[in-house]
């Protein structure tokens, strides 16, 4: 059997409108160290990662791994039936074709809870080695999130820069061209606040601003994003989850023709 | 012109 409680489903309702625009179903892996999703969206252009680590549930209980097959827009319409403060638990029976969730108001004097069917799922798992990227570029998330709605008005691609000295966002179009820069914050008084730049090597890539768009659905998952990048690899976007886990999206660059 | 790569092309079916 399965059963996962946490207290704030908040944090639940958050990952899912991180995914849900990217991904129409998805597979949610159940085991013993936690719950773990991984698929790519429809164009196989990006892919997501995410992991919820059993001990950052505040109940948490796998007898036998379980796949939970899920339509993601009725995870929507029933995660919208959850209050922010209600305390969330998911359950399944070993080989169900169901999930219930069940929502309790902080006071404890609404219980509701909700049946949903899961699906069978084809799905491609992709290995991902460990990688050692050339820049790892930390910023606040709002100003990533920023970032890329800005620079998508003046086209469909983002280039971006990374040296020693700075992160460079560019994009041009018909309207004409558009260019931000970040320098690494001197003095950090809030950590979340801060702009940070690991570089071995300069990196220059281009990604299609559509996706990077869809990824920044999961900014109030957390207050800071990391970007990795190494020359033709994919872009890793990452969003930590509080002390529960973390939420990763792939995005594969484009080439020069 | 720019072309858009597949993460099927970085990464293996694992």
């Amino acid at each position: 059997m399965f059963e996962a409680r946490l207290v704030q489903s908040s944090i639940f309702k958050k990952v899912l409108e991180a995914i849900k625009e990217l991904l129409n179903e998805a597979t949610f892996d159940c085991s013993d160290s936690g719950i773990q999703l991984q698929a790519m969206d429809s164009s196989h252009v990006s892919l997501v990662s995410l992991n919820l680590r059993s001990d950052g549930f505040d109940q948490y209980r796998c007898d036998r791994n379980l796949s939970m097959g899920i339509n993601l827009a009725s995870m929507t319409k029933i995660m919208k039936c959850a209050g922010n403060d209600d305390i969330m638990t998911m359950k399944a029976q070993d080989n169900a074709d169901s999930v219930t969730f069940m929502f309790e108001s902080p006071n404890q004097e609404k219980m509701s809870d909700y049946e949903m069917k899961l699906m069978n799922l084809d799905q491609e798992h992709l290995g991902i080695p460990e990688t050692d990227y050339s820049c790892v570029i930390k910023l606040p998330s709002a100003e990533f999130a920023r970032i890329c709605r800005d620079l998508s008005q003046f086209g469909e691609s983002v280039v971006i820069s990374c040296t020693k000295e700075g992160v460079k966002f560019s994009a041009a179009g018909d309207i004409g061209s558009a260019n931000i820069k970040l320098a690494q914050t001197a003095n950090v008084d809030k950590e979340d606040e801060a702009v940070s730049i690991e570089m071995q090597e300069k990196v220059s890539l281009t990604f299609a601003c559509r996706y990077l768009n869809y990824f920044t659905k999961a900014t109030p998952l957390s207050p800071q994003v990391c970007l990795s990048m190494s020359a033709e690899v994919p872009l890793v976007v990452e969003y930590k989850i509080g002390e529960i886990g973390h939420i990763r999206y792939y995005l594969a660059p484009k080439i020069e023709e | 012109v720019e072309e858009q790569n597949e993460m099927n092309s970085f990464y293996q079916k694992s």
